[in-house]
């Protein structure tokens, strides 16, 4: 199973994970 | 030449079963990549997507794999013998990597099924919440993620493999009934205060959706039966009166009221990818605090979405059963969408039990939808109000 966001968000937003990643849920995706 | 027809012979003999097959997969192979040169728009232009790849991609998409994943879901919704439980997920844990000390009940003989155990829940707190503005929703590998361009309206499935936003989420099409409004349970979900959700927030609500609520259907005003709408090809009298009725009362579909996906100044559309191995724990949560408005319920294939199929198969996010997730959160539109697979057909989300995925009988067209709004979950925020972290729902096996 897969999940996709698809958001809008300020231009300066900032992604603070890499492809291939493992992550969690309430691990930091990215921020403003 | 009449000698040699009368009098020679016939001698039969087997053709090897794998030569046949091979002449199968060639003749679908020439049919299917004649088809993709072609691109088939419905009557409102907008290109329906159709299966495209190698030739083991078409191979994989004749099997009847919506019959194999309910089967599958059948199994494992099994019972199994309480002496079997603790051996059975113990194996199961050690062939996926699930960590056991996380699972919710250490004694696991309390999962009946492997699809129980599959839909566990996790012990309070083994997830701390970052502060960031937006968290994962689920435990799972990273698949892609990146900005979409403006004009061009893709989203990259993996590298250089793209699909449209549009077929991913959906359009809305000129003359289509409106949206059925979903009937709120009361109890269903944990009570939010809308003023408090909203200015804790940080989420925007203009005059109009605060004063526009007469409008908006309550479940005492819409005596709907919700479900599965607004499709023309539907073909239920109850869900024509109700979407007749709701006319009459002057209800209007609320989709002026979500954020446009055409990004304000100044801002961007993004998106990530978030894939979910079958070990992972497959609830999934709030990534933001956001508003879900709409839901749009693609009825489509479960082919796997692996990252090995997600590299081969192009549209795979779009050809497959999905859930889209419209809404808003403080900086615009947002949406989620989780994608069913083969193995985990049924997508489940706890503040709408009238959702049915992977269901037995008539398909509807490939890329339609049926769609449903929450309206009467908030008046003042006209949907269903989420905070980071809250879980939403989950994948069940089947």
């Amino acid at each position: 199973s897969t999940i996709v966001l698809v958001f809008e968000a300020p231009a300066d937003f900032e992604f603070s994970v890499e492809a291939g990643q493992k992550i969690q849920v309430g691990q930091k995706l990215g921020d403003v | 030449l009449v000698n040699a027809w009368t009098q020679t012979p016939t001698k039969w003999f087997p053709l090897p079963l794998a030569v046949g097959a091979l002449l199968l997969v060639a003749m679908q192979y020439r049919k299917n990549s004649a088809r993709a040169k072609e691109v088939v728009v419905d009557e409102h232009g907008i290109e329906v997507v159709k299966l495209r790849g190698p030739w083991h991609v078409h191979v994989i998409g004749a099997l009847p794999l919506r019959n194999m994943s309910r089967l599958w879901g059948y199994i494992n919704s099994l019972e199994l013998p309480v002496w079997f439980r603790p051996i059975g997920f113990r194996l199961y844990a050690g062939v996926f990597g699930c960590n056991l000390d996380e699972v919710e009940h250490d004694d696991l003989r309390t999962y009946k099924s492997l699809g129980d155990f599959f839909y566990r829940r996790l012990k309070e707190g083994v997830r701390p919440v970052d502060p960031a503005v937006l968290v994962s929703p689920a435990d799972g590998r990273i698949l892609h993620f990146g900005s979409i361009h403006p004009h061009e309206r893709t989203v990259e499935q993996v590298k250089g493999v793209t699909y449209s936003l549009d077929a991913l989420l959906g359009v809305d099409r000129p003359g289509s009934p409106p949206p059925t409004p979903v009937i709120m349970h009361p109890n269903s979900m944990p009570v939010v205060d809308e003023h408090d959700f909203a200015n804790v927030n940080g989420i925007e609500y203009t005059l109009d959706q605060l004063m526009g609520t007469s409008a908006t259907p309550t479940s005492e005003d819409v005596p709907h039966k919700f479900g599965d709408q607004v499709d023309a090809s539907v073909d239920d009298q109850d869900q024509v009166d109700s979407v007749a009725v709701a006319r009459e009362l002057g209800v209007r579909p609320s989709l002026q009221r979500t954020p446009s996906m055409t990004p304000r100044a100044g801002n961007d559309l993004f998106f990530t990818v978030i894939y979910l191995a079958p070990g992972d724990y497959h609830r999934f949560h709030s990534p933001t605090a956001w508003v879900v408005e709409k839901r749009r319920h693609f009825v489509g294939e479960l082919f796997s979405v692996s990252p090995w199929m997600a590299n081969r198969l192009p549209n795979l996010f779009v050809l497959n059963e999905r859930v889209a997730l419209l809404g808003k959160w403080k900086h615009g539109f947002f949406s989620m969408v989780p994608v069913g697979a083969t193995n985990v057909g049924s997508i489940m989300l706890n503040f709408d039990s009238e959702l049915r995925t992977n269901v037995r009988g008539k398909r509807p067209p490939p890329g339609t939808f049926t769609e449903a709004v929450y309206s009467s979950a908030s008046k003042i925020l006209n949907g269903q109000p989420l905070t980071t972290a809250q879980e939403m729902g989950g994948f069940c096996l089947g």
